[in-house]
C-alpha cells in the first residue's frame, strides 16, 4: 500500500472530490479519503483502472475472483449505481454509507429489500425468495430437505405477506424487518464509525490529520 | 439456532457475500 498524493488523487479514473462526498454522506472528508486507500486497492487488485470491476469485487469478499454467488452479484449491482458494469469511488462512497451506524434504518431497511427484489418487480416474491434460500445452501455447507425449504419459505411468508397476495410488498417488509432487527444485522458495518480509528494506516498514508 | 427454526432471511443473512466486513481486510 504505497503513499496517495493528491495530483495523483485528481488524474485517477473514478476518482470524485472527498469533500463533495463528505457534503453527501455521513462520512467525514478525513474518512472520504480513508476509504479512498481501501478504494484505490481494491480496484487495482486486477485490472489496474481504478475502477472495481466485479472480479476485484469477488476477490476482495471471498479471496477468490472466480467464486459466483447470487448475493455478490446483487451487492455489486446494486453498488454500481450507473449501471455501467463498475463501481466507481463515488459509488463505492455512497453505497458503503448506507452501511454506516448513524444512517437511518429506513434506509438500511430499503436496501436489503432492493437487494432481496431480484428481479427489480417492486415486491420480494416467493420464487425469488425460495431461491435466494437454495442459493444460500448451495453456496455454503448446508443441507437442508425440500421440503424444509419448502416449510420455511411458507412460514416466513405467513409471517411478512401480511395481506396475503403471495409477494412481499416494501411496507410489508419494512413492517416485518422492524419487528425481526437481525435481518438488518449485516447491513451496518461498525468500522465505519471511524474508519480512520479502525484502519490507523489508513491515516498515515492518506494524509488524513484531523 | 437450526436452519430450520430461522425464517427465509434470517437464513439467507448468513451468506458470507453479506458480510462486507471482508472488504475491509481486502
Amino acid at each position: 500500500m504505497g503513499c496517495v498524493s493528491s495530483k495523483q488523487l485528481k488524474r485517477t479514473l473514478g476518482y470524485e472530490d472527498p469533500n463533495i462526498l463528505a457534503k453527501e454522506t455521513t462520512f467525514t472528508v478525513n474518512e472520504v479519503e480513508a476509504l479512498y486507500v481501501l478504494y484505490r486497492k481494491i480496484s487495482h487488485s486486477i485490472i489496474k483502472d481504478g475502477l472495481i470491476h466485479k472480479e476485484e469485487f469477488q476477490l476482495a469478499l471471498f479471496r477468490n475472483m472466480n467464486k459466483k454467488n447470487l448475493f455478490a452479484d446483487r451487492i455489486f449491482d446494486l453498488f454500481d449505481l450507473k449501471r455501467n458494469g463498475v463501481i466507481d469511488f463515488g459509488e463505492f462512497v455512497r453505497s458503503l454509507n448506507i452501511f454506516h451506524p448513524d444512517t437511518p434504518t429506513a434506509e438500511k431497511i430499503t436496501f436489503a429489500f432492493r437487494l432481496y427484489d431480484l428481479r427489480g418487480t417492486g415486491y420480494i416474491e416467493r420464487e425469488e425468495l425460495k431461491e435466494m434460500v437454495l442459493a444460500l445452501l448451495n453456496e455454503s455447507d448446508l443441507l437442508l430437505s425440500d421440503e424444509a425449504v419448502e416449510q420455511i419459505v411458507d412460514q416466513t411468508f405467513k409471517q411478512a405477506d401480511v395481506n396475503n397476495d403471495g409477494k412481499i410488498d416494501h411496507d410489508e417488509w419494512k413492517a416485518f424487518a422492524s419487528k425481526n432487527p437481525a435481518l438488518l444485522k449485516n447491513m451496518t458495518l461498525p468500522y465505519l464509525k471511524d474508519i480512520t480509528m479502525a484502519f490507523p494506516s489508513f491515516v498515515l498514508v492518506s494524509g488524513a490529520s484531523d | 439456532d437450526q436452519p430450520t427454526s430461522m425464517n427465509a432471511f434470517e437464513l439467507i443473512s448468513l451468506n458470507q457475500a453479506l458480510n462486507l466486513d471482508n472488504l475491509f481486510e481486502a
